[in-house]
C-alpha cells in the first residue's frame, strides 16, 4: 500500500511544486515506484515536468467522472518508476464542477484507495496553496502532510493560520490527520532575515521540523525553464542534494524503507 | 468616486500582498484617501501592517451580515489618509460560509458601492492565489486588475492559465473587466534566468507590463519583518523607489490625478 504525502500551505510562493517534484523524483531514482498528481488548478506540475502534449484526461475526471480508471488518466515520466497524473482544469466552468464534488472531502481518499494505493510506493500530490475542499481532499487523502515555508516574516503569520485551520480538520473532518513537519525552502545564508527566522522556528517547533533544509539554489530555477527537475539535471548541485537528503529522512523518520 | 484596483494572480508568492500594502502606502502618502481591503483568508495584510490588536469585524462581516456598514468594519493606520479592513476568517466553517454569499460574483461591488466607494479615492485590494469566487468578487468590483508576475519560468505558464480564466469571466461574468497590466516583481538583476525571462515578457506583452519592474530588495524583507512598510521605513530603498514610481505610472497612464 502507497504512502501518500502533500506538500500543503496556505502562504503561495512557498516550494510546494518544487518540493513535490523532487521528491517524487528522489523515491523513482532510489526505485520506488511513485506517483505525482497535480491537484493544483494552476497546473504548474505540468510545465516543472515539462510535459509538451495537451493533457486529455487528469485530475477533473478523479473527480467528475465516475468510471474513471487508473489508466485513463496516468502518464509516465522520462524518470524510470515515475508516473504523472496531470491537472486538466482550464476552463472556469470545470473549477466550478470539480468544488462542487470536492465538497465530499473523502472523494480522492476513496478513488486513490480504489485505484492507486495497490500500484505504487509512493503518491506524491501538489496541493493548491489554500484551506479550500480541494487542500482538504489532499490532506484526508494523505498519511504524511508536509507544510513547506521560506524563511521570511510574513510565513510564520500564515503559518500559524494554517496550523489553526488544520486543527479545525482534525476536530471536525478526520483525527487521524497528521502534520509529518515543517520544512524550510529557499533557505539563502546570506540573508539575515533568514537566519533570524530559520533559529526562531527551530525554537519553537523543535522536533516538527525537518533537519533537511532546502537551500535557495539557482540550478532549481534554471532546471524549471529547462522543464526538468534539478536531480536529473545537476545532481551536484545543493538543490538536488537538499531533495534527496529530505527523501532519506522522510524514509528514516517514519520508517518507510 | 473611488479607483478600484485588485492584486490577483493564480500564483503563489509573487508579491500580491507586497504590492497592495505598498501601493496604497504610496497613495495615502500622495494625500490620496486610500482604502486596503483584505480579501485573503490567509490574512497577510494583517502581519505586513504590523496590526496588534484581534480583528473583531472585517471581510467575512461584509459579505456574510447584510447590516454591516463601513464603520464597522474601517481601521485607521499609523499613515494618514489610510484605512484598512482586514480579513477575520479564522475558522473552516467561516470560509465555508463566504464562499457559499461569494459565489454572488457581485456581492462585493454592490456593498462598496454603496459603502465605499463615496468615502475614498483608491480602493486597493489583496486577493487569494486563486480563480475562486472570492477572487472573482475581487475583480468584478475593481477598474483596474494588475497580475504581479516573478520573472521565473514556472510563473509564464501560470500567467497564461491566468489569462485564459480572465477571458472565461469576461465572455460569461462581466465584459467589462480589464487587466491593467502586469507588474514584474521581486526582479534581481544578477540573475540569469531573471534577465531571459523579463524580456520574453517584454517581447510577447509588450504595452499591457508596466514599465515599473519591482526590483529584489532586502529592505522589503525587513520592513515586514518589523510589521511596518518600507516607504515609511527605508525611503531611499530600491523597494520604495520601486512601489513610488509605480503609483506614479497608475496616475498618469489612467489620468487619475
Ligand atoms: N530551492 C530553490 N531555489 C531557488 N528557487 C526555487 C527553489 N524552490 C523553488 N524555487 C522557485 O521559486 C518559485 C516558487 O516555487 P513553487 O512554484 O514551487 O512554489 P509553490 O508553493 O508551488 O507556488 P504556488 O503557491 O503558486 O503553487 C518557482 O519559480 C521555483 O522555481
Ligand atoms: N521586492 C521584494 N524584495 C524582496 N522580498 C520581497 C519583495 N516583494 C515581496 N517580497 C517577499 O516575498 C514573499 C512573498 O511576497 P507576498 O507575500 O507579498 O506574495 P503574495 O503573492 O501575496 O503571496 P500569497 O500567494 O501567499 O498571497 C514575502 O515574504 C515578501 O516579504
Ligand atoms: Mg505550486
Ligand atoms: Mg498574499
Amino acid at each position: 500500500m502507497a504512502t501518500v504525502i502533500s506538500f500543503a500551505s496556505q502562504k503561495g510562493g512557498v516550494g510546494k511544486t518544487t518540493s513535490a517534484v523532487h521528491l517524487a523524483t528522489a523515491f523513482a531514482l532510489g526505485g520506488y515506484r511513485t506517483l505525482l498528481l497535480d491537484l493544483d488548478p494552476q497546473g504548474s506540475v505540468y510545465s516543472a515536468m515539462g510535459v509538451k502534449q495537451r493533457v486529455i484526461q487528469g485530475t477533473l475526471e478523479i473527480f467528475c467522472q465516475d468510471s474513471t480508471t487508473l489508466s485513463d488518466v496516468l502518464l509516465p515520466t522520462s524518470t524510470e518508476n515515475m508516473h504523472l497524473i496531470l491537472n486538466d482544469v482550464d476552463r472556469l466552468a470545470h473549477e466550478n464542477e470539480l468544488m462542487k464534488v470536492a465538497a465530499d472531502y473523502h472523494h480522492l481518499h476513496q478513488w486513490l484507495a480504489r485505484h492507486a494505493r495497490g500500484e505504487f510506493e509512493f503518491i506524491i500530490i501538489d496541493v493548491p496553496a489554500s484551506t479550500n475542499a480541494l487542500s482538504i481532499n489532499a490532506m484526508v487523502a494523505s498519511n504524511l502532510v508536509i507544510v513547506p515555508m521560506q524563511c521570511e516574516a510574513l510565513a510564520i503569520k500564515s503559518l500559524k493560520r494554517f496550523l489553526l485551520a488544520f486543527k479545525d480538520l482534525q476536530a471536525n473532518i478526520d483525527p487521524n490527520l497528521r502534520i509529518a513537519g515543517i520544512l524550510l525552502t529557499m533557505f539563502d545564508h546570506e540573508i539575515p532575515a533568514h537566519q533570524k527566522v530559520c533559529r526562531q522556528v527551530y525554537q519553537t517547533l523543535g522536533e516538527s521540523v525537518f533537519q533537511t533544509i532546502i537551500p535557495k539554489c539557482p540550478q532549481v530555477l534554471d532546471a524549471s525553464a529547462a522543464g526538468m527537475d534539478v536531480i536529473n539535471r545537476s545532481l551536484n548541485s545543493i538543490g538536488a542534494t537538499g531533495y534527496i537528503r529530505l527523501a532519506n529522512e522522510i524514509l528514516d523518520r517514519f520508517r518507510l524503507r
